[in-house]
């Protein structure tokens, strides 16, 4: 069948951190030829500048904006969520597990608690007043926007009246839960319709998993 | 623009970081 039977199985065992397709399908939401596809992607972003099977951020952030040198506050956060282990790089099993909360079948409660642990920029448990307004600020950048430094305020002022409900200056996770209970878009990114049927989306992989089926 | 309609947390979840989308992208 072409190319598409380049990477064969004792390939796969050489690339640092891979695991069992069989045991991430039983820990996520993916199925086995699911997982095997998201290896065929995962082989692509881990090999795009530093050929050594290991996603480093600027692949991850090549991947998102087609340049290695955007810096992203929010791209880092999700980086470093993703990178489990804190070494640096996201292995193929983490890349995995992370991606499973962004599956459409994943438990909403996992999407919520993983958009929490991303706006808790400093990890202290809560999202304070001041990470939002970075995170604002960051937004506000990237999408060459300006509003006032009083009208900011005002945005994260009011989202606290509305969140803060135990009134303490900060976040918490069932505050959090709550408010995205009230406003479930806030966690519209938090699911990759792609992901619904990853082989069907990648018709190369459908092709690359029967070969390995028939094996 | 919107934005002053919003709550924070929505305008943040319109970042591209957040959008991994891209990834799929070939």
């Amino acid at each position: 069948m072409g190319c598409v039977c380049s990477t064969s199985s004792s390939e796969k065992v050489k690339t640092p951190g891979y695991e069992d397709p069989t045991i991430l399908a039983s820990e996520t939401p993916f199925t086995v030829s699911e997982v095997d596809a998201l290896y065929e992607l995962y082989l692509k972003l881990s090999n795009s500048i530093i050929e050594d099977g290991l996603i480093h951020k600027e692949e991850f952030q090549l991947a998102l904006f087609r340049n290695k040198n955007e810096k992203n506050l929010f791209a880092d956060r999700i980086f470093d969520l993703f990178d489990v282990k804190r070494n640096g790089v996201i292995e193929f099993g983490e890349f995995v597990r992370s991606l499973g909360v962004f599956h459409p079948n994943a438990a909403l409660e996992d999407k919520i608690a993983f958009a929490f642990r991303l706006y808790d920029l400093r990890q202290t448990g809560y999202i304070e007043k001041q990470e939002l307004k970075e995170m604002v600020l960051a937004l506000l950048h990237e999408s060459d926007l300006y509003l006032s430094d009083e009208m900011i305020e005002s945005i994260v002022d009011k989202t606290f009246e509305d969140a803060d409900t135990k009134e303490d200056g900060r976040i918490d996770e069932d505050e959090w839960k709550a408010f995205v209970s009230q406003h479930p878009s806030l966690i519209k990114n938090m699911t990759l319709p792609y992901l619904k049927d990853i082989t069907l989306a990648f018709p190369s992989f459908i092709a690359r998993t029967e070969v390995e089926d028939s094996e | 623009v919107a934005p002053v309609t919003m709550n924070a947390f929505e305008l943040i979840s319109k970042s591209q970081g957040l959008n991994l989308s891209s990834l799929f992208e070939k």
